[in-house]
């Protein structure tokens, strides 16, 4: 390698490594710049034809904002298709080797849109030299023109009747930036192929819908996602997983949530030690209990320190209660809910109240002072 | 960082350095427990074993280890399912380390938000790093200065990239303090009253910080992420 290192383009190939060169280290690779996910070919190669070492640098480069700022001056109708040919070069399939653009598409997005940027100050990217590209039908070689039906708006721009590309963001945003007003007609979430969310009118993709991950404020993309039987409950991704499952100490949800919050303290006070086990939260018999199973208790609660037990005596409570398994001893478990059972008596008529510390966290050492 | 000044040692003893050869480091992380650290998840591209890296807690001068410092190896990277390279969008992975750090003045867990706790535009927090200063890579750690900007204000920087309620954004319009190549994955934290440190943010992306382009820089939102991280760390500490 000339520099001391392998170019990132070429960092997985044993090539670089093994013979000290970037020769025949080229490799094909889908894009991902989201500017120029419309183009009709999938896989690029790098370095690019502005000198960016990965599609990372091509996405945070000066060009990949200049290109989509100027796009929307409609300066020429395949300005976006010759700055992805730059941005993101085709790779051949066959020599894995960047297909450059052929030097008419180059001159004439130049010829156009040079004169737009003049306007504001700007120049056309230094490093895009025309004369670099080959003419169209050269000899033995091959270059990208637009076909007719190329998108000549990136995924990140609408397109105007008129033809015009502007910002996607500044659809529907209640201001005309089409010249024809188009950006404003059909905002509606339905009328884009979006599914709106009722509390904020913010459009989301239907993908989003019960998927275990809310995109509404109120939730309600994940409401109503699910239909279990009455000796079932609901996990997070909207699985429906046995009651007797819930909490019992192994994974039945496939998204874990089943053993989530499984063991909390009640807001009263004293704060009683909660588990939610079989979907019903019971309080915890204080019969045999010991002070290294309130520090495991503090633990799943994601809270340390040494914990402060009591046992808060109840001769007539009706809570459901439930007790630690006679052979809890010997149980080699990670989580409280899996030493607790239900239905057995609880001698002491005491329940188990717990106190936990919070981790000591955020605090900076005191500066240290020196005599000057 | 950009515009930010040589931090003293042990200021910040949550940042850590995310190490792997040849290149030493590559990107900030930020310690949240004994085991567990928080980064980025754009930092794992083309290297996602665990096995490749390692974590430095405690140290100020990258070039220079000290008495304070302590390594950790990765025994699990686990990034966000809904990440999105193309669009860096919920930019969050947790790390956990193979043993326990030792917590000393120097390597401390910083604190999380609460889910309804969020940094409120205007609010001044810091952020932290050994990414590039503009005309050269440090090897001190830096910490800069920033202001919290409201998502809307933000959004009017970049045309090209939607701020989503995963982003949050810090900075200043000039871009005169920002983070840079190389912060990516430390912390953005702000000071709550009590003197706690509290993470909002982890560094993300921006615009290409030493170029013409400014704006502020955005970091991860780590509000949005705190059922995510709590729930991962519940699931791998006492289920898997």
């Amino acid at each position: 390698c000339t520099q001391t290192a392998c170019p990132v383009s070429c960092s997985n190939s044993s090539t670089c490594f093994i013979q000290g060169n970037t020769t025949n280290c080229s490799h094909c690779e889908p894009i991902s710049l989201e500017l120029c996910l419309n183009l009709p070919y999938n896989l690029t190669s790098y370095p690019n034809y502005l000198g960016h070492q990965t599609q990372k640098d091509a996405s945070i480069s000066w060009e990949s904002s200049l290109f989509p700022a100027l796009v929307q001056t409609n300066c020429y109708k395949y300005l976006m298709f010759f700055a992805c040919t730059v941005l993101v070069p085709k790779c051949d399939l066959d020599t894995h080797q960047r297909v450059p653009p052929c030097r008419t598409l180059c001159k004439n997005s130049k010829e156009r849109c040079e004169s737009v940027l003049g306007i504001v100050g700007l120049q056309w990217p230094e490093h895009i030299d025309c004369t670099q590209f080959p003419e169209e039908n050269a000899d033995n070689t091959s270059c990208l023109m637009p076909d007719q039906d190329v998108e000549e708006c990136s995924p990140s721009h609408f397109k105007c009747k008129s033809g015009r590309c502007v910002l996607a963001s500044r659809r529907c945003d209640g201001q005309s930036d089409c010249d024809d007003d188009s950006d404003e007609e059909k905002c509606s979430c339905q009328e884009q192929g979006l599914w709106e969310c009722p509390s904020n009118n913010v459009c989301i993709k239907h993908t989003m819908i019960c998927d275990g991950f809310p995109d509404c404020p109120d939730l309600a993309d994940e409401k109503n996602c699910s239909s279990c039987k009455y000796n079932e409950h609901v996990c997070n991704n909207h699985e429906c997983v046995n009651r007797s499952l819930w909490c019992d100490g192994k994974i039945d949800c496939s998204d874990s949530s089943d053993e989530w919050d499984c063991v909390t303290l009640s807001k009263t006070t004293p704060s009683l030690l909660t588990v939610h086990k079989f979907a019903t939260e019971f309080h915890v018999c204080a019969d045999e209990w010991q002070d290294d199973l309130s520090a495991l208790a503090c633990q799943q609660m994601g809270l340390r320190g040494i914990p402060i037990t009591q046992m808060v005596h109840e001769p007539n409570g009706r809570k459901k209660w439930l007790h630690l398994d006679s052979n809890w001893r010997h149980q080699n478990v990670s989580a409280l809910q899996m030493l607790l059972v239900k239905g057995q008596p609880c001698h002491s008529r005491s329940k188990v109240s717990i106190v936990c510390e919070k981790e000591e966290c955020g605090f900076r050492p005191a500066a240290r002072m020196t005599k000057r | 960082i950009l515009g930010g000044r040589t931090s003293r040692p042990g200021r910040w003893p949550w940042q850590c350095s995310m190490q792997s050869d040849p290149s030493g480091h590559i990107c900030g992380c930020v310690l949240i427990g004994k085991k567990w650290v928080l980064t980025v998840a754009h930092c794992f591209e083309g290297r996602e074993k665990a096995s490749v890296w390692r974590v430095v807690f405690g140290i100020n001068n990258l070039d220079h280890p000290s008495d304070f410092m302590q390594t950790r190896q990765v025994n699990r990277i686990i990034l966000h399912p809904r990440y999105n390279r193309a669009v860096v969008d919920y930019d969050i992975s947790i790390v956990e380390l193979d043993t326990e750090i030792n917590e000393t003045s120097y390597v401390r867990p910083v604190c999380l938000p609460s889910r309804d706790q969020s940094a409120q535009p205007d609010t001044y927090c810091y952020i932290t790093g050994w990414g590039h200063m503009g005309n050269r890579m440090p090897f001190k750690l830096q910490e800069g200065e920033v202001r919290i900007i409201s998502r809307d204000k933000c959004q009017t920087h970049f045309d090209m990239k939607t701020i989503t309620s995963r982003m949050l954004c810090a900075g200043y319009e000039s871009g005169t303090v920002d983070s840079c190549m190389g912060d990516s994955g430390g912390p953005l934290v702000c000071e709550e009253t009590g003197g706690r440190w509290t993470l909002y943010g982890l560094t993300s992306w921006g615009s290409v910080c030493f170029s013409k382009i400014m704006g502020p820089g955005v970091y991860s939102n780590v509000t949005h992420f705190i059922d995510w991280i709590e729930k991962q760390i519940y699931l791998h500490t006492f289920l898997l």
